[in-house]
């Protein structure tokens, strides 16, 4: 262990752990769950690994764990792969639950063959993996030698028709790879295991479909996602909410998305500020607006603080009738909340007829009052 | 950063230093408002609770912070749901300071770009941070298939999908109109690449994602986050993070 006792479920002969266990040793076999050597003639390993690694964990964002799958593209060496993987996962004997290590010509042939690769870009092998800490095959301690039939791509690659092994990255980008081309070969989506959009030739994994997130051209992987009812709104993630509960300044969808672009300013000169609710718009009524519900609008739009607040006169002959909403009469006791849930409906229409209408300036950015301006002084 | 040179005190009061308990300075950061800051999601591997972070501001000397620099605790991160770790995708984070910091000519926020915006035509953009400084030779050419090594070799080294997707920024520092010899090292994770624009205001435009262990002793490209493709989610989080927080 790495504290100096074992932790209490091993101690007293519980049957969780191993009886050859011992109170300061909890060494035991693990199942191999690094993607990167799931192909291995052997599935147990014991940490820590012959690199340093305390869990399969560290090991799977470590350096060595990109370094070598990388370099296995260049066919240095046949059984690097098998090689890596004997340092990054170690066989563990499941009777002596001791690591059984890789040979030292294992290693050695490893080193000779690929290390002067590494050093044309500027890469160093791992400092590690010292040759003369294994055994040599044939004396008293057992150590690992590649066996015929070995794989020598890992999970993480894709296997040419040739034999070379390719990042399973590069299936399928455009370039060709393998040395036969076979990389580029049968590359529709359903080959690759993944979902075509609809009219383009774009291949998405099928969890990307409805999860709220648009990848498809024209968006149709986010298309039909949701079954609501009449009076229900889908939110983002295609949840379906009341109609009534949308914009009311409370989150009813999961992900938050009924109360997103709820309040806008029209792009128009005037500025109309106008708010989405129960899945109608609204215009605001100037008549107990103030100053700090336009500071609000202003913050909550992301567009710095108001530069003029005006009351604007409802159009006359506007098609239809006006929706209004009115600022709540507990407007301030609302800390933190979005400007929807300070307004509410009412059931007269504004008295002075009159909208609200913000135009906001964005906050000075991106200066260095330190450094000192001079716009006056022109680069030549 | 490799091959930089060190910065006028409160030359970039945006970049702050994100640390965490004995560590210390863990990742750069970028202020963006009063109470929010812009770093990358890798920095908070293994350490995904806000209360273990804290952001210092208006530092110049990492080791001597000074009367002006300014520390918040982190109240909350907000990682991108689609980050994904095993090929460094979709990297930034929103974090949420626990109080507004003061405005001040070593603390001020940057601008973020509008979506789709790009920097302007022969704008000078800089990258800055407290990473690692090595040791670059000037004798160092970077090698190239004609010099020895075959195609094969530099498969090892190649991001080539990310240089088409839009989420990113791959600086190949070799391809700039003037060169100036500098490259982003461990450390720098976070921090900002920003460009002048008009009236002498500075936009981010990249957050220090990752670079190729490749060439990492000499000027590697870097590949950053590409800020302006990510505009629309930071607002939303902030809206979201302030105003609908029952």
């Amino acid at each position: 262990c790495i504290s100096a006792s074992c932790p209490s479920a091993c101690v007293g002969g519980s049957t969780a752990c191993d009886p050859r266990n011992s109170n300061s040793s909890c060494t035991r076999c693990e199942p191999i769950s690094l993607e990167l050597c799931m192909n291995l003639p052997y599935n147990l390993t014991r940490y820590p690994n012959y690199l340093g690694h305390q869990s399969q964990r560290e090991s799977s964002v470590s350096w060595e764990s990109s370094l070598f799958p990388a370099l296995v593209q260049t066919g240095c060496y046949q059984y690097l792969m098998f090689y890596a993987c004997t340092l990054l996962v170690p066989k563990c004997d499941p009777v002596s639950l001791q690591r059984v290590p890789p040979c030292r010509s294992l290693c050695r042939t490893a080193k000779e063959k690929c290390e002067s690769v590494l050093g044309i870009v500027g890469l160093q092998w791992p400092d590690d993996s010292d040759c003369s800490q294994f055994p040599e095959e044939g004396g008293n301690a057992t150590c690992l030698l590649p066996e015929p039939g070995v794989d020598e791509c890992s999970p993480s690659h894709f296997k040419c028709g040739s034999g070379r092994c390719v990042l399973a990255s590069r299936r399928c980008d455009g370039h060709l790879d393998c040395d036969d081309n076979s990389d580029e070969d049968d590359c529709g989506c359903s080959e690759r295991a993944l979902w075509e959009c609809p009219g383009s030739k774009v291949c998405i994994k099928a969890s990307m479909i409805c999860d709220g997130f648009p990848d498809c051209p024209l968006l149709v992987d986010e298309a039909n996602c949701s079954v609501c009812r009449d009076n229900e709104l889908s939110c983002n993630n295609h949840q379906c909410v009341h109609r009534t509960l949308w914009c009311d300044g409370k989150r009813h969808c999961s992900d938050s998305s009924d109360e997103w672009n709820c309040v806008s300013l029209a792009d128009r000169s005037d500025s109309v500020l106008t708010v989405f609710r129960t899945a109608a718009e609204y215009q605001v009524c100037a008549d107990e607006w103030n100053h700090e519900l336009s500071h609000l609008t202003c913050s909550q739009l992301g567009l710095g603080v108001p530069s003029s607040v005006s009351m604007v006169p409802d159009q006359p002959g506007v098609p239809g009738r006006r929706r209004w909403l009115h600022v709540h009469p507990e407007w301030n006791l609302r800390n933190g909340s979005a400007l929807q849930a300070r307004l509410e409906k009412r059931g007269h229409a504004c008295h002075s007829r009159r909208r609200v209408s913000v135009q906001c300036s964005r906050e000075e950015c991106g200066l260095r009052p330190a450094v000192g301006i001079y716009p006056h002084r022109k680069k030549r | 950063i490799l091959g930089g040179r060190v910065s006028r005190r409160g030359a970039w009061p945006w970049q702050c230093s994100l640390q965490s308990g004995q560590s210390g300075h863990v990742c750069g950061c970028v202020l963006i408002a009063r109470r929010w800051a812009l770093t990358v999601a890798h920095c908070f591997e293994g350490r995904e609770s806000a209360d273990l972070w804290r952001v210092v501001l208006g530092l110049n000397n990492l080791d001597h912070p000074g009367v002006h620099s300014q520390s918040r605790g982190v109240r909350s991160i907000i990682v991108h749901p689609r980050y994904n770790r095993a090929v460094v995708d979709y990297d930034i984070s929103v974090v949420q300071l626990d109080s507004e910091v003061e405005e001040t000519a070593l603390v001020r926020p940057v601008c973020l770009p509008q979506p789709g915006q790009l920097p302007s035509p022969d704008s000078y953009c800089y990258i800055t941070g407290w990473g690692h400084m090595g040791n670059r030779s000037e004798s160092t050419r970077l090698p190239t298939p004609a010099s020895g090594g075959s195609d094969r070799h530099f498969n090892i080294c190649s991001e080539r999908n990310m240089m088409l997707d839009r989420r990113y920024l791959l600086v190949l520092y070799s391809s700039f109109k003037h060169v100036f010899p500098v490259a982003v090292k461990y450390g720098d994770s976070g921090g900002p690449l920003v460009c002048e624009e008009v009236g002498g205001h500075w936009t981010l435009f990249g957050l220090t994602s990752w670079g190729s262990v490749c060439f990492s002793k000499v000027l590697g490209p870097g590949v950053y986050s590409n800020v302006t493709h990510f505009t629309p989610w930071i607002q939303q989080q902030i809206y979201i993070h302030t105003y609908l927080t029952d």
